[in-house]
């Protein structure tokens, strides 16, 4: 499956 | 987190208070760009689409809901609050900002990590942030005397992007598989553009003089 793109920065 | 980080975010949120302050108390918002104000309102609108969906910490949430809360609050003021938009500087505020968002949005549909709305949308305002100072920057050379908010206003924000950068090498180094390209290079572009006020900034304060940038 396709990964979800994490964003933990601001 | 990492140090890096923490003091980025916070210099960050001193940016914003420090306008803030400069805006709801003095109720002046003069040196201060509208044109920019508005672009880092779209950066934030297109950057936190994730706000509900995706939870992070509760850290990650609230500053968020800071960011999104002040730069809209900001825009407003400066729009629409009777004594705030009497002190605004329109005539050197010319920057045509729009001229940014266009370019930005290419880029985005072209280089991104995933082809999905959100993404493209948060790399979209990733691209938007590097350049979004350029009026600000514009209108500070235009403007005989910077007042000391508005040149902390802006040497914050600088230190905020400086700081992101010793965050990424750190967590480079540090964490498996962090690797962010897109990130970096309009980190490092963004950051490159505070390089001359950077100069003139500390310059200023080492001869104790009031700031002022070469036309």
């Amino acid at each position: 499956g396709t990964e979800e793109n994490e964003h933990d920065e601001l | 987190m990492n140090a890096f980080r923490l003091a980025g975010d916070m210099t960050h949120l001193i940016s914003v208070l420090v306008l803030l302050l400069k805006i709801h108390t003095i109720k002046s918002c003069a040196g201060i760009s509208l044109k920019t104000q508005e672009l880092y309102a779209l950066v934030f609108a297109t950057r936190y689409l994730d706000i509900f969906t995706d939870f992070i910490s509760l850290y990650n949430t609230v500053m968020k809901l800071i960011f999104l809360g002040s730069s809209f609050s900001i825009v407003w003021y400066m729009r629409r609050h009777k004594l705030v938009q009497r002190s605004y500087d329109k005539d050197h505020d010319t920057f045509r900002h729009q001229l940014l968002v266009l370019p930005c949005l290419i880029l985005a549909l072209l280089i991104h990590e995933q082809f999905t709305f959100k993404e493209v949308m948060w790399t979209f305002s990733i691209y938007l942030e590097a350049v979004a100072i350029l009026p600000q920057l514009v209108l500070l050379q235009r403007t005989r005397n910077i007042d000391n908010l508005t040149g902390q206003y802006v040497f914050f924000l600088g230190a905020y992007r400086s700081l992101y950068i010793l965050n990424w090498i750190y967590r480079y180094f540090t964490e498996p598989h962090y690797v962010h390209w897109i990130t970096w290079i309009s980190g490092l572009v963004q950051t490159l553009l505070y390089a001359d006020f950077f100069y003139y900034y500390i310059s200023s304060w080492k001869n104790n003089v009031k700031l002022t940038l070469p036309a």
